[in-house]
């Protein structure tokens, strides 16, 4: 994934990820 | 009397005193209840006393090798029925089932189980 | 290590990332650096190992390579897949200038990039990447003397 790709984000430090409710979900009905 | 587990469940959880309540801030996983059955039928009831507004739950039934560090019906292992828009899940898939349940309804749960283990 | 990490965080090393002869993209020293000095903290989102398992399987489907996942410890992985800094960018040698450390700021777990060695200008930054063993590996194109051949 390269660092032009349009959605790359420069962080300067760690960012703690807040997950989905549905971050596990395959398929949501 | 059906109890939350204190050590069937991620460890990141955090269990109430009465063990009636779970609080979790580090992602979705799973507490499972003190009791198992293993053959013949079986219901529970869950009754939503509290749900703040940013939380969610998936109720339901669980088997030893459920991966307790994700939502119950992530795997093979679990089936549940989500609090957001009542559906249900097995294997990650998301099935309409019901409207969302919230704070105030009670569920039940029924297991149907061969007599012979 | 805390007054060298601030330090760090205060004047950051003058780095680039350009075409590498090891691979694609990598990170190069634009100043020279003294041997074990903190070069860089590598940086991304924490993620849980479930979390950073499912999106391995989604980013291998996608054909985005997986080796911007970090493991931290047992319960935290850093992912800088779609963010992160240009630490991202050093690639791995079997014989590295730099080695990658796990330290811990105001109870806070971090990955910093040490030297090994003097580094001069244009010098491409390598640390060994310590990939577990896997079953399908990925080939080792750092091209140093005693290179393994495989990353895993």
């Amino acid at each position: 994934w390269s660092a032009f790709a349009p959605d790359f984000k420069e962080l300067d430090e760690n960012v703690e990820y807040e997950e989905r409710e549905s971050e596990f979900d395959v398929e949501d009905e | 009397t059906v109890l939350l587990a204190l050590h069937d469940r991620a460890q990141q959880l955090k269990i109430t005193e009465d063990r009636l309540a779970v609080t979790g801030e580090k992602g979705y996983c799973m507490v499972r209840a003190t009791h198992s059955v293993n053959r013949g039928n079986w219901y529970f009831e869950v009754t939503i006393e509290e749900m703040p507004d940013t939380s969610a739950t998936r109720l339901g039934w669980g088997q030893e090798f459920a991966n307790l560090q994700a939502p119950l019906g992530y795997d093979k292992f679990g089936y549940s029925w989500r609090s957001r828009k009542g559906t249900r899940f097995h294997e990650s898939r998301g099935k309409h089932y019901s409207n969302g349940y919230v704070e105030g309804d009670t569920l039940g749960f029924l297991i149907v189980l061969p007599e012979q283990r | 290590e805390l007054l060298k990490f601030n330090q760090l965080k205060f004047r950051k090393k003058l780095l680039k990332f350009a075409k590498s002869a090891i691979h694609d993209w990598g990170l190069f020293a634009m100043e020279p650096i003294a041997a074990d000095e903190m070069v860089i903290e590598y940086v991304g989102q924490m993620i849980r190992p479930v979390v950073a398992d499912l999106r391995e399987t989604n980013y291998e489907s996608r054909g985005i390579g997986s080796s911007y996942l970090f493991r931290i410890d047992m319960e935290t992985i850093i992912d800088a897949t779609k963010c992160g800094n240009l630490a991202r960018f050093i690639n791995h040698s079997c014989n590295p200038n730099c080695y990658a450390k796990v330290i811990t700021i105001e109870s806070e777990k971090k990955i910093v990039i040490y030297s090994k060695q003097p580094i001069g200008v244009n010098e491409e930054i390598t640390y060994d990447y310590k990939f577990p063993l896997e079953e399908d590996k990925i080939a080792c194109l750092c091209g140093a003397q005693g290179c393994r051949g495989t990353l895993n």
